[in-house]
Formats: C-alpha cells, structure tokens, sequence
C-alpha cells in the first residue's frame, strides 16, 4: 500500500477540516513551537491504531477531541482518515479488491471510537493488522515521535532489546 | 521466537554497521546481545567509534554523537522491515551542520527507490531546504492550527532576509 | 526541613510565574506541591497555560513548550539563590526563532547586573549572535580538543556566507 | 567570589594545556558535534568537587584521564584548575585572606585526586564547601548539563521536589 492523504478534523489544535497530502519522496513539516505539527504525527498514529492515551500525551483518550479555546467551544468527536493506494493489492484479503482505500477512526466524547474500512465499521484490530501486514503501524520504527531518540539513548539495554523485537 | 530475534539482530546488525559508516562518513560501531545467555533475557548494547577515536559505549559520546548512532540504528530497523512511510518529528535537534547535510543526504538515498515516503518535521533551515516540499502549520488563530504550503525557494528567500 | 522547603517553595513559585510570562510573552503557569500533606512527602507538579492555550500540566505541552517552561524554573531557582556563574549546555536547542530571541533577552536581562557570569553552549546562530564573546571548540587533531577565540563580527559574515 | 578562569590539561579530549576566560556577560561555546564543548562544561563541576563518575559520562572516575587517540598515547594524570576573584572575601574563613583563590584537582590513574587551594593540599570537602558558600558547585541548578532539561521534563513529581529541596 501507499500513504497519500492524511485528513484530520476537531483532532487536538486542528478543529478545522485539514487536509495533508503525502508525496513522494521527502516531505517537510514546519512551524514554531506549539503550532501542532506533533499533533499531525499523533493523529496519523491515532488512525492507525494507537490506543494508549499515555503514547498520546494524554491521560484519557477524550483527549484528543479539539478541547475548545476562548474563541471556540469544545468539540465533541474528532476524525482522522487516511487515503491509502492498494493499486499493489497487498492488503488483507476482505479488504483487497478496492484500488483505494479510506481508512478511518472517529471518536465521539464519553462513547469510543468507531473504525472504518471504505465505509464499512470494522474492528480496531482489523485496522492495526492492515498496516502491520506493510510493515507499517502506531508503533512501528519508521515512526520516530518527538523525544524518541532521547529515550533510546537512555533506554537501558533491556528495554532495548525489546523495540529490537518489536521491530522483528 | 528466539530465532526471529536473533536473525533479527544480524539483519539489523548489518545494516547497522554500514549506516554509521555512511552517518559519521567513516569511524565504525557494532551491536552486541550481553547479559544473559538467553536472547530472550539480554540487552542490546551499542559499541559506536567516531572516526579518530576510541570504541565506546553509547553513553559515552557526545549528545550528537549519540544522536547520530540512534539514528543509524533506527534506520537500521527500517530497512530490516522497510514500510511504506517514515516520520521523523525533529530527530536532528541535536547534530551540527556537517551532520545534518550527511543525514539529508541518506534520507534522499533511502527515498529514492520511490516505495517509502518521508514526512520530515524540523526547526533545522538545511533540513527544510533538502525537502521536496514543504508544509507551514501556523496558530494566527490562538490555540487553532492551519496547514499551509509553502514555496521552498520563497521561504529561503525569506529565512536569508532575516538572517541579513 | 519541612520550613526551607516550603518558603524555597514559595520563592521560586514566584519568580517562575513572572519568568514563564516573560518567555512566553504572556500566559500563566504556576507550581503545585502534590501528592501528599507532608511536604517532605509530596511531588512538584508544574501548570502552564501558553498564550491562548488552556491551563494544562507540563506533560500535555509541546516539545518546545515544555523546554521554555523548564527554563522557567531553572532561572527561577536560580534567582532565589543566585549564583557567580550560570552554565546551559544546549538548552535552546527545540527552540524556535522566537523564543530562542525571547530566551536571549532573558539572558541579557539576567547578566546586566553584572554578578552573574553566563556560559551558553549552543548550535543556534541566533544565540550566538547575541554573546558578548565566542569560543570555538575544535579537533582539527582528531580526538583533540582545542579552544580558539572567535570573532563574532567575523563569524556572523562566514555563516550568511555559508547559507549563499 | 567571581568566577576568571579555567584551566584543563589532560582532561577528557583536552590533552594539551587549554585556558578559557571567564569574562562578564555572555560566553558563547560553539563547535561540531562530539569535539568537547560539554567536556569543557564536565571540567567546571569536576574541580568544584563532582565525585561521581556516572554524573561525568564515565564508569570510573580515572575515565576522564586523557585516554589516548591513534596519534597520541593515553596520559596517567588530568589537572584541572579554577581561578577565582576573591577581593569580596565571601570565601570560607581558612582560605580568606586572599584577592585570588586558585582551586585546583589533579587525579592520577589508580591513585585518586588530591585537590589544593592557593597551593595547600584540602580536603574535597573543602572545595565542595567553598563553592557551596557561594551558592555554587557541581550539583548547583545553575549548571545545566546537556540533556538535564529533557531529564526534568520526563522526571516523576516527587523528584522534581527534590530538584527543589537541593536548591533551597
Ligand atoms: N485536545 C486538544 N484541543 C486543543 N488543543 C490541543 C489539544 N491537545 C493539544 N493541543 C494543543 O496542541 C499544542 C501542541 O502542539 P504540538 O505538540 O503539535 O506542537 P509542535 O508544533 O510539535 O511544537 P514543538 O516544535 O514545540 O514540538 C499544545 O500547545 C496544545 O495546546
Ligand atoms: N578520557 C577521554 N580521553 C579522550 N577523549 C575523550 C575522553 N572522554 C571523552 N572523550 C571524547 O570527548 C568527546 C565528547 O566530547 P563532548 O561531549 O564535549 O562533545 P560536544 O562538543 O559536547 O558535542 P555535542 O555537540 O554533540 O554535544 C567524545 O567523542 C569522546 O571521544
Ligand atoms: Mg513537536
Ligand atoms: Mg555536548
């Protein structure tokens, strides 16, 4: 598979339908301190089956729904999908005959969330085994969140062994 | 399970090994299973000689040096298993310009085969001109932030002029 | 004990209120002793509101967030017991430009009186600019440490130079 | 006391005689990455009495000995001095009857250090004292060693109160 779009909306800073494409090659992310670009990993993590708060800098999972600011109210779902080429059909076989596909998680305050697969709700581990079949996922090494490097260097040699095997 | 990690650890080894050349344009660094007989028990250490010095421990190098060596080992990993995208969220904070360039320069390396796709956050401006493309978060809304694309050669310009 | 402790308390709670604001350019955080009625016993939890943000404890903040909010703190320690020399190894570096240059008035501010000798070990052009004086560190001689004197003049010309 | 100069020779990758001046204002310290800057910053603590080797990135505490590169063989001693202004005489009585305090460590492979002001051998006690009446030292909050800030930010509640009772 391929990753090509990233959409987020009321998902922490970005309460605003945002859209994210994913090129080719190398594509750069900036802005100043606290804008949100972490939160653009985390939501691409989120999508793809991330479900510990604590990975999400957050201590419930409500927490990641646009918690409002002195201009705006809190929302109460937030959504992420991520549009994925399966023109190589590598995904799962019930999910394999579509050239495209639209992977998404809504959460609505205070219920959960909801997972889908081109519109139709399928489990959160359906979606977590879709990306690690692409050597792909929320805890994959490919994905090096903010302060990972610094933890692996005061990793004790234990602890790293096991994102050895993880990764295996 | 035992066998996994251990053809694992060779693979990653491997990679490993050449990575740091490649990083630190020479020196040498290795891996190594240690404390317990079991694999299953033991702990990776990492063995990391900059050209021109002597063989260390990880904890030993400087904060940039050990930030080079971890990420060799990281894209030791991925290319033991090579996925379909990587994010780095500002993994070369702490390397100086020298370091940076030859960083930027493996990052085109590794996405030249055209089947991984980058996303590259960074406050670094060598970094941000080794991008194909850029994208701006901004916050001119107080606590709301906003994606926007932004012209490479424009925001160049733009970084030399407040730079002058 | 229990008496030092809480009047330190106080003291620093004080000055890293007006510190953070002075980083920050507004908001408000403050400290809390948590966990325990014994003082002896408790946790230091730290509340910091960014300008426009909603109150959140420093876990919850950005990478760069949380860095100029701990730099808050440590001057506020050091305000309380002031000491004859300040040393900060790398500490701007998940700054963007506008707080590195917020975190270097500070700095002037903080060595005007003239008590307090600062040592600020930096990748960042903009904080080497604004040091009353520069040393280089080298190893021309691999493995070999060398200290020179740098112009800054001369510096700040070969750095726009370099980016060219 | 007002902090002039440090002096290294044979420390850490400062084999040859190195003087830094300690002037007013803001010092900058610049250069690549692993060329010694933070070993400049080791040298500062490990004269004002810093007696534990972890703290100095080293096993044991002969470890900041110079220890040899292809060119040059390992040295067997590393002295490190410090010249303070003391015509504020704000230092501990017995060392007080002078402008200028030279403080001084110098540690031989396998034998230990032996530290001296002005000359005359004292106890490291001594020397941890001094700088401590000065509201200084190793330990001090105002040497902020690299990665110290990622350490309070990841450290637990309680040790953070702890940060703070040592600075009380
Ligand atoms: N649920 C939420 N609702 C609204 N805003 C949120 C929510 N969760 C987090 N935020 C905001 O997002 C900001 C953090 O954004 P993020 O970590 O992505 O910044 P960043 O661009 O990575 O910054 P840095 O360069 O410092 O790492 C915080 O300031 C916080 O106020
Ligand atoms: N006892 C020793 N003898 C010789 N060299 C040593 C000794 N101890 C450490 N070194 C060398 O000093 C180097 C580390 O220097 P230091 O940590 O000061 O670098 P730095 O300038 O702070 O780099 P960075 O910008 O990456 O933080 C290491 O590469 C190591 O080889
Ligand atoms: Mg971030
Ligand atoms: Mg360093």
């Amino acid at each position: 598979v391929q990753f090509n779009k990233l959409r987020l909306s009321g998902f922490k800073s970005f309460v605003e339908a945002t859209e994210l494409d994913i090129g080719k090659g190398l594509t750069g992310i900036i802005g100043p301190n606290g804008c949100g670009k972490s939160n653009l990993v985390e939501a691409l993590r989120w999508v793809m089956g991330e479900n510990s708060p604590k990975r999400m800098r957050s201590s419930g999972m409500d927490d990641v729904i646009f918690s409002g600011t002195e201009q705006r109210p809190q929302r109460n779902t937030a959504e992420v999908s991520l549009h994925l080429d399966n023109t190589d059909r590598t995904a799962p076989a019930e999910m394999n005959d579509a050239d495209e596909l639209h992977v998404s998680r809504k959460i609505e305050r205070e219920v959960g969330s909801v997972y889908k697969v081109n519109g139709k709700s399928v489990r959160m581990r359906d979606v977590q085994i879709l990306f690690a079949d692409s050597s792909i996922g929320a805890h994959s090494p490919a994905m090096v969140s903010q302060g990972r490097v610094a933890d692996m260097i005061n990793a004790k040699p234990t602890q790293r062994r096991m994102v050895l095997e993880e990764a295996a | 399970a035992r066998e996994r990690l251990l053809s694992a650890f060779d693979t990653v080894n491997a990679h490993f090994q050449k990575l740091f050349s490649r990083l630190f344009n020479g020196g040498s660094a290795y891996l190594k299973l240690i404390e317990a007989d079991d694999p299953l028990e033991s702990g990776l250490e990492i063995y990391a000689q900059p050209p021109g010095k002597k063989p260390a421990v990880l904890s030993l190098l400087s904060g940039g040096e050990q930030t080079l060596t971890s990420i060799a080992l990281i894209f030791a990993m991925f290319l033991t298993n090579p996925a379909p995208i990587c994010v780095l969220d500002e993994v070369d904070a702490p390397l100086d310009e020298s370091n940076v360039d030859r960083f930027c320069t493996l990052l085109e390396d590794l996405a030249k085969d055209g089947k991984t796709r980058f996303m590259v956050i960074t406050h670094h401006r060598m970094t941000m001109a080794r991008m194909d493309r850029l994208y701006g978060v901004t916050m001119s809304e107080k606590g709301v932030s906003q994606l926007v694309s932004v012209d490479l050669a424009q925001h160049a310009l733009q970084l030399d002029q407040q730079a002058a």
